[in-house]
């Protein structure tokens, strides 16, 4: 039975059958890893980020990157077509990655990208609302957790004050945001479980 | 599976990618 690893952060769904899993998986974090870089140097701008401890920097990264990925990569969830972009720049219908065995994070996944951009937020605020994501204090192994929650109900009142501005008469939209933390939270408790059961197999 | 970021070596990234900024502001 041929395997597949259903995840657009590979260039491919495809897995060569030649290769050992540990191959696989070292293709794989060779292919994710410029992006997850990315969500490193994106922390490092939040203003007040680098101020935070060592240990809270790397918690906060640890726990965080795959929901701030989903919020960047939203846009390779094309909800219209139904189709996902892997990072090799080919598209797959869903009704392929479903033969390959995907599961419903695939599915949640387009839900999501769907109830955000559907959100029109602009690039100014979406990178504030991906500031908020990033820096929650509930996150595990937080040390200073008064300094973490203290930047973020800072980032947290810059969003409300910045989407209060642009959309005067769209109040529900800064709710709607903060919504979508438990919706990335549920996401990647379920992106945990995939990577288990891809670890495993 | 408690730590899913450090079995898919993500910690090791991140902290490399952190490191130069750590070292300048330890400087």
């Amino acid at each position: 039975r041929r395997l597949h690893l259903v995840c657009p952060m590979n260039t491919s769904p495809h897995v060569d059958p030649q290769k050992s899993g540990h191959e696989v998986w070292e293709e794989f974090a060779h292919s994710f890893t410029p992006a997850v870089r990315e969500v490193v140097e994106f922390g490092k701008k939040i203003p007040g980020f680098r101020d935070l401890c060592q240990h809270d920097q790397v918690s906060l990264l640890k726990a965080g990157t795959f929901e701030v990925l989903v919020v960047r990569f939203a846009s390779l969830f094309d909800v219209k077509d139904r189709t996902v972009t892997f990072l090799g720049g080919t598209k797959y219908s869903v009704d392929t990655l479903r033969a390959m065995g995907s599961s419903d994070l695939l599915n949640s996944m387009f839900d999501f990208s769907e109830k955000l951009t559907n959100l029109g937020l602009s690039e100014e605020e979406m990178s504030l609302f991906t500031a908020v994501v990033l820096v929650s204090a509930d996150r595990s192994g937080i040390e200073n957790v008064n300094s973490v929650e203290m930047l973020q109900e800072t980032l947290i009142r810059a969003l409300r004050g910045l989407i209060t501005k642009n959309h005067p008469n769209e109040s529900a939209i800064f709710t709607k945001l903060l919504l979508k933390l438990p919706d990335l939270r549920s996401l990647n408790n379920m992106h945990s479980e995939q990577l288990l059961a891809f670890k495993v197999h | 599976f408690s730590d899913p970021a450090s079995n898919l070596g993500l910690e090791d990234i991140i902290r490399k990618a952190l490191m130069g900024n750590l070292e300048e502001r330890q400087e």
